[in-house]
């Protein structure tokens, strides 16, 4: 996966991503396809969950999903979520909660509970730092607010965070942290590995495509976010989707993805 | 891009049981194929992973947050899947990742 958070030269934030997934000995070789990626694309759906008539908040899913992998809550905040490969899975999770220790959180149902729960950005921020999760693999969260310019990635363990990556905390502009924020399936603080670097290219795209105001300050127009994530490798064989998210207009614009085999 | 999906509304003014069953009905070939696909992908991994999954799920699954126990209940009624395969579809990221 790669999601993005930038700054869009209007004072807020535009949020991005590819949700790549597919599964170890899921190659199909007869077709040089991914099954499960290709399994996936049609039972893609946006669902407005709708409470009093109102859309509560808005999400990209699958169909028979009951979490949330990207979804925003208009004018609030939106969240994307990352798988981390970094680290060695918290097995411990899956066997204390197999054991009878049903206190954590499974992921899906605590990103659900984040819309659900939550109405602001902060909110959702705690939520997503301090609950105790029985994640087998850890995760990046995505986060950004739709009142402030804040784009966020959040690097969890299963019971505590391990770094924060905020836009602004970065000087230069080529950075991830600077006026906007880019996160693949690797620690933010380590270097990807050669076999499956996302950022750099993304990185690259990032500062090729940005425009810079009279201020100094860089921005991004949503097409620009869509050519960062239409371009190989962040756009891939595994990539299931691509959304735009408009979190004002609390609006996820999402487009089925393929790549063919090189 | 191939297309661009459709937009479904989840009405959460109704009870959990019967939220997903309109849309999961419309949409049971998608989820029966998608689940079918993680079935067997999960058996090339492990024969033994399916079994031990349909069989354990449904009771641990009762150890879940109840609404989103009855929301997979109500997928599984509208789509007639088995609920072990709903259970086990909604906790994918995790079970795989193992």
């Amino acid at each position: 996966c790669t999601s993005i958070v930038a700054k869009d030269g209007k004072g807020g934030v535009i949020h991005a991503r590819n949700m790549d997934f597919g599964l170890f000995l899921g190659f199909d070789f007869k077709n040089m396809t991914w099954s499960l990626t290709e399994a996936l694309r049609p039972s893609l759906i946006n669902i407005d969950f709708v409470r009093d008539g109102q859309t509560q908040f808005t999400s990209a899913s699958f169909i028979g999903y009951v979490g949330i992998f990207t979804a925003v809550r208009q004018k609030k905040f939106s969240l994307t979520i990352n798988e981390r490969f970094d680290v060695d899975g918290g097995w411990v999770g899956i066997i204390e909660w197999l054991l009878g220790k049903h206190s954590a959180h499974w992921l899906g149902f605590l990103t659900r509970d984040v819309f659900e729960k939550c109405d602001n950005f902060k909110c959702a921020q705690d939520y997503l730092m301090q609950a105790e999760m029985t994640l087998v693999s850890p995760v990046y969260f995505v986060l950004a607010s739709g009142e402030d310019p804040i784009g966020q990635i959040i690097v969890r363990d299963r019971e505590d965070v391990s770094e924060v990556v905020t836009i602004g905390q970065e000087e230069d502009k080529s950075k991830s942290g600077s006026w906007f924020v880019l996160q693949t399936n690797y620690d933010p603080s380590n270097e990807p590995p050669f076999f499956d670097d996302r950022r750099h290219p993304g990185l690259k795209c990032m500062s090729e495509l940005s425009s810079n105001a009279a201020s100094g300050d860089n921005f991004i127009s949503k097409e620009g976010l869509f050519d960062v994530l239409s371009t190989k490798p962040n756009l891939n064989m595994l990539t299931v989707y691509t959304s735009l998210i408009d979190i004002k207009a609390g609006i996820i614009e999402t487009f089925v993805r393929e790549c063919p085999f090189p | 891009v191939l297309s661009k999906p459709n937009t479904a509304k989840i009405n959460l003014d109704l009870p959990p049981i019967e939220r997903w069953i309109e849309l999961s009905r419309s949409y049971s070939n998608q989820l029966k194929a998608t689940i079918n696909n993680v079935i067997e992908l999960a058996d090339k991994i492990d024969s033994r992973i399916v079994p031990f999954v349909q069989e354990k799920l449904p009771k641990l699954a009762e150890t879940l947050p109840q609404d989103y126990v009855d929301e997979m209940k109500s997928i599984s009624s509208g789509s007639g899947l088995d609920f072990g395969d709903i259970v086990l579809f909604n906790v994918f990221y995790e079970a795989f990742s193992a």
